[in-house]
């Protein structure tokens, strides 16, 4: 995953099978992003893996006024790859178990 | 620790909280 300067984790144990899982997103670089970035600590967040879209919560972190309009498209892209991961280490444990 | 919510209008809830103490120790 290229590295944006956001950093996106899960805040939880991903059981495998729950599709909402918790996950913490933090800036770890400020200069990577466009926007004046007022430092907010760690923001946690419920993201069902099925339904939803990264992008989608990303507008609505700008809307919540986390970060600015220019930086959405990082953060959605932060966010997808860390889905992108856990969807894959959850195809490689099905597999390995089948 | 302190931690501050914030909800938005579509629902969604973010909890905000200080950055890990360890990953601030990796940065």
């Amino acid at each position: 995953a290229e590295d944006t300067g956001v950093r996106v984790e899960l805040a939880e144990e991903d059981d495998g099978k729950k599709s909402s899982i918790a996950l913490k997103l933090w800036v770890e670089d400020p200069k990577k992003l466009k926007g004046k970035y007022k430092e907010s600590g760690a923001i946690e967040f419920t993201f069902d893996l099925e339904k939803e879209v990264p992008e989608v919560v990303a507008q609505e972190m700008v809307e919540s006024g986390f970060f600015h309009e220019s930086d959405a498209k990082t953060v959605g892209k932060s966010i997808r790859d860390r889905v992108a991961l856990i969807k894959w280490r959850r195809e490689r444990t099905v597999s390995a178990a089948a | 620790s302190p931690s501050a919510q914030v909800v938005h209008s579509a629902g969604r809830r973010f909890i905000v909280s200080p950055v890990p103490e360890a990953r601030l120790k990796e940065q």
